[in-house]
């Protein structure tokens, strides 16, 4: 995929950039549309205090509290996808059949801590 | 990519399944892709915004569904019977259906018929072209004593003819693992004079069955609803 502009990545749980070629992956042949999305995926740290914009649950607040104390007994909440919304798939299934599909969680639109 | 490139085999069939096949798709002869699916994946595309619940609904066809597929026909042509020239044309349609999944929901069937010409019509003006439909044993005979699960006449065919077939094919229930069909085209008599032979079968150009399917994933997220 295209390099993302050489910003300074912020270290916070956030959605990274990921765009999914389908000829990457060699299904270039049976998918007709699209030729690959933007998917993103959760990246970053979840650190003491948990600000609010980390969209966390009141465990990952203490479970980041009790890290804090015990680094090593206990992890940091893990940064995982929120929000995610559908794409729809156009392709040719193993009959030669056209099938428009509609796949709901294809893309990461929102990260939080959990 | 290295991650499938290296291990082909577990892991993309394991993403294979997850998109509903079951093995990875080669298409030998891959037919056009019908426009009416092309519109629905554009629409779909510029209107998706993030976190739009995007709902179990086909909507340019009023229908529940996450699944539309198109069929193409692998029947043949079939004898006209006697009299001869009664029918200007009569052809089994086969669908293969084996790729209809367990617990998915047919709710919507449409047959189209497409024509060379850009309309197709009786040797004698004034004259109806009768069009008939039948379900078939998959020899590709109607079935005895059947009636026709379509009959329509029309002063000529356009170049695109749709049929639905939803209500004729139990709405609700995923047809079985194909699909056999009988067309018959004739010139239509007005009684007395006897049918005469119309434009010949070679205006005829193929058809497709597209159907609208609500997935298991659709079918429990309405129920919960």
């Amino acid at each position: 995929s295209p390099p993302s502009p050489p910003l300074t990545p912020s270290p916070l749980c956030k959605p990274r950039r990921l765009y999914i070629s389908f000829s990457d992956v060699g299904w270039e042949n049976w998918i007709i549309a699209p030729q690959g999305y933007l998917a993103n995926y959760c990246g970053g740290d979840c650190p003491f205090p948990l600000a609010a914009e980390l969209n966390s649950t009141n465990h990952a607040v203490l479970q980041t509290m009790v890290h804090s104390l015990d680094p090593q007994g206990t992890p940091q909440p893990c940064c995982v996808p929120v929000r995610l919304s559908p794409i729809s798939i156009l392709y040719y299934d193993n009959s030669d059949n056209v099938v428009l599909r509609h796949y709901e969680d294809m893309v990461v639109d929102e990260c939080g801590c959990r | 990519s290295p991650v499938l490139a290296a291990a082909p085999g577990p892991q993309e069939r394991i993403l294979l399944r997850s998109l509903g096949l079951s093995a990875k798709p080669s298409p030998s002869s891959p037919g056009p892709v019908p426009p009416v699916l092309w519109r629905i994946f554009h629409k779909r595309r510029t209107l998706a915004r993030p976190g739009e619940p995007q709902s179990c609904r086909v909507e340019e066809f009023h229908v529940p569904g996450d699944i539309v597929r198109v069929f193409a026909d692998r029947g043949r042509f079939l004898p006209e019977g006697q009299p001869p020239g009664r029918l200007c044309l009569r052809k089994l349609l086969f669908f293969n259906l084996s790729a209809l999944e367990e617990g998915e929901r047919l709710t919507m069937a449409q047959l189209e018929l497409r024509f060379h010409h850009n309309s197709y019509q009786p040797a004698s003006p004034g004259q109806v072209l009768e069009l008939r439909l039948y379900r078939a044993s998959p020899g590709g005979l109607p079935r005895p004593g059947r009636s026709p699960l379509v009959e329509r006449s029309f002063v000529q065919l356009r170049k695109s003819l749709p049929l639905d077939l939803s209500a004729a094919l139990k709405d609700g229930a995923a047809p079985g693992s194909n699909l056999a069909l009988v067309l018959e085209i004739s010139a239509g008599g007005d009684g007395g004079t006897p049918r005469s032979p119309c434009g010949s079968s070679d205006a005829f150009a193929a058809t497709s069955l597209l159907l609208v399917t609500l997935g298991p994933r659709c079918r429990a997220a309405r129920g919960r609803r």
